[in-house]
């Protein structure tokens, strides 16, 4: 089963 | 003061479509460059990054760095006011707590003045890492647009294969199995309707109907879209504006649980 990852967990905050 | 002006109004108006679906307020940065914005959708799985370089408007103003918070449900009702053909200029003072649109028909015999209160919103920034992506793909938006469409129906994801041969987007669910093959194009009469294909190394990522059916919601402002993927990393889904910028949409991939 696929889970959706977050866009957070690639890009960090500035 | 800001001011930004722009003959085609109908440009703001299809960007703010390509983005309300998404989020439901964004802070329009304004700089001498022109006016940038990054939001996440709600569920933070998706990144929006829009892109007017001020050198693409008519006329452009920047006195000083500006911020605007903006509602966007409350900044579509206001752009469904303007007509197509109206030239539009945006207006604020500095620090201000309110934006103003003005419409005008192109005879300047109908002017029209939409004030819009501006909101206080958290501004958070992510910092996107320059790609080297393995496959880049472009094809023409309606087609793309079409293809996410009609898989939506057979499931909730669309598992989307690049390799030499062409790209290939897949999705399965209890009605059956779906599979459209795009093979890169060898000649077409006009450079919009061509399927290109710059491949380092075959990809296979797995991504959300939902989000990409979103993106196709900027299909009218480009007859072309380009695709950015890289093992384990968020798409990119990018359309050109004109001469004016662009916007990305960044979508984090389903990953095995």
């Amino acid at each position: 089963k696929n889970k959706q990852a977050s866009i957070t967990s690639f890009f960090t905050k500035k | 003061m800001f001011e930004a002006r722009l003959v085609q109004s109908s440009i703001l108006k299809k960007v703010l479509e390509a983005i309300k679906e998404l989020l439901n307020e964004a802070t329009f940065d304004c700089s001498d460059s022109g006016i940038q914005l990054q939001a996440m959708d709600n569920s933070h799985v998706s990144l929006v990054s829009l892109n007017l370089r001020s050198d693409g408007f008519d006329k452009y103003r920047c006195d000083r760095n500006l911020s605007m918070g903006i509602n966007l449900a409350s900044m579509s009702k206001i752009m469904k006011c303007a007509g197509n053909d109206d030239v539009l200029t945006m207006k604020a003072q500095d620090n201000a707590d309110l934006v103003t649109f003005m419409f005008e028909s192109q005879n300047q015999e109908k002017v029209m003045d939409y004030e819009m209160k501006l909101m206080n919103l958290d501004q958070e920034h992510l910092g996107i890492p320059e790609t080297d992506y393995s496959c880049v793909i472009k094809l023409p938006s309606q087609e793309f647009a079409r293809i996410v469409r009609d898989l939506s129906q057979f499931g909730e994801s669309v598992v989307i294969s690049c390799t030499k041969e062409g790209i290939k987007f897949s999705a399965g669910g209890d009605i059956g199995n779906a599979n459209i093959k795009l093979a890169q194009t060898s000649n077409v009469d006009k450079d919009e309707d061509a399927v290109t294909i710059e491949m380092q190394e075959p990809v296979s990522l797995t991504f959300a109907c939902r989000y990409l059916n979103s993106f196709a919601k900027a299909t009218p402002l480009s007859p072309q879209v380009q695709l950015s993927m890289s093992a384990d990393v968020p798409l990119v889904v990018e359309y050109k504006i004109g001469d004016i910028g662009h916007i990305r949409y960044y979508l984090a991939p389903k990953i095995e649980d």
